[in-house]
């Protein structure tokens, strides 16, 4: 087993129980910092936490969300949010952009938004994508869990077949893992950012996915991600494609961050991490730390405008 | 856990509507059991598509046969997957 205290090694892919474990390391190396919140549980009753890191000054503090592993496969993910977890607490108190922006505002950070879907890839197949709910009357298993928030819900972009890697699922929020975080935010009522992370492509994006219409506030979230790329591909030149989900990709309907936005959240993004296809899904674990850096520095860009426009 | 011996995965380019209907049904066709690793409809940028091994040959015929052009990405997956494997393995050892 993984001892706690430096002994996590962030340059390696680690099973459910090891990112909580670590979870729990980091909350008790500091407690005045950071708290590890369950949230809820998945379908097959597995816990949902996340890191809350509150610098506790105020009630209701507008707060950003961090997103990761809502695809089991995209390993880099989940494993990117753990260091994150890790470089938050350690930059804390030493980088003045990270300690200003917990001055004023929580970073609640999730990094296994499908455990069950996570478990499936260690255990059973690794290409697996979906969460592992029954469909009653199909053999087959699962609903992508970036198709059944409740934005454009069941709109072209997504399935309606049960067998379908991208099926929506039979009505919004039917998926445990999806209500979980839905319910958290809605009842928190004070979010200000939503930012969801996948693999692969190195794309940028913003809303909407579900129509072509143009988000009232593009201009701004286009600007805000091209400068987010930029800082990225400052570490190791990583090229990053910026656009809304609709334009950069193919239209899809119901996912995370097109409910972000639609339920008042304005500042939400998702980034589709490395790498371009050479190894897609399965990006060598020497790889995860170099990812996890230079996201770091887009993170903190987005985090940086959010915190210097608050609305 | 599942094994993928033999299974590859091609990066297919889509020019023109014409081009995306044609992968379109390719895709989802129940026959050849491929599954999609990225999608889009956005002419210029590929779809990436994992096709196992029994479906290699009918696969590149349908794809010559409709002028589609594509490229190997992925020869072996399972090479992949053992060497992820066994630094998971090292890691925890």
């Amino acid at each position: 087993q993984e001892r706690s205290s430096n002994n996590f090694n962030y340059g390696a892919y680690h099973s459910l129980e090891a990112i909580y474990r670590e979870m729990d390391s980091i909350a008790g190396d500091f407690p005045d910092l950071v708290s590890r919140v369950k949230i809820g549980h998945s379908f097959e009753n597995r816990s949902m936490y996340v890191l809350k890191f509150s610098s506790g000054k105020g009630s209701r503090r507008p707060a950003i969300w961090l997103n990761a592993g809502i695809h089991s496969r995209e390993w880099v993910s989940q494993a990117t949010a753990i260091w994150t977890a890790r470089k938050i607490v350690s930059d804390y108190g030493k980088d003045p952009a990270i300690t200003s922006i917990l001055e004023k505002m929580d970073i609640f950070l999730l990094p296994v938004a499908n455990p069950d879907g996570y478990v499936y890839t260690h255990t059973q197949n690794r290409l697996w994508r979906k969460t592992r709910s029954l469909n009653p009357g199909s053999p087959c298993i699962g609903v992508d869990p970036n198709r059944n928030w409740n934005a454009g819900f069941a709109a072209k972009g997504a399935s309606d077949n049960p067998c379908s890697e991208v099926y929506h699922g039979p009505h919004a929020n039917s998926e445990v893992e999806v209500k979980s975080v839905v319910d958290f935010i809605q009842e928190h009522g004070n979010f200000k950012c939503f930012i969801d992370l996948h693999s692969y492509s190195q794309l940028l994006m913003y809303p909407y996915g579900y129509t072509n219409k143009k988000a009232s506030d593009a201009d701004e979230l286009d600007e805000v991600a091209r400068r987010a790329a930029e800082a990225l591909a400052s570490l190791s030149g990583t090229q990053y494609h910026v656009g809304s989900i609709f334009t950069t990709v193919y239209q899809a309907s119901g996912s995370s961050i097109d409910w972000a936005y639609d339920n008042g959240i304005k500042y939400a993004f998702t980034f589709e991490l490395r790498d371009t296809g050479h190894y897609g899904f399965l990006l060598p674990s020497n790889q995860i730390i170099p990812t996890a850096e230079e996201t770091w520095l887009g993170l903190k860009t987005i985090m940086e405008h959010v915190q210097d426009h608050l609305y | 856990r599942e094994k993928f011996f033999g299974d590859q995965v091609f990066r297919i380019n889509v020019r023109n509507g014409d081009e995306i209907s044609k992968l379109n049904q390719l895709v989802n066709s129940d026959n050849f059991k491929l599954n999609v690793w990225k999608s889009s409809s956005t002419f210029g940028l590929p779809v990436d598509v994992l096709v196992p091994s029994v479906s290699l040959q009918p696969v590149k015929f349908f794809l010559k046969s409709q002028g589609l052009e594509y490229s190997v990405i992925i020869e072996d997956l399972q090479a992949l997957l053992d060497k992820e494997d066994e630094e998971m393995q090292h890691n925890e050892g």
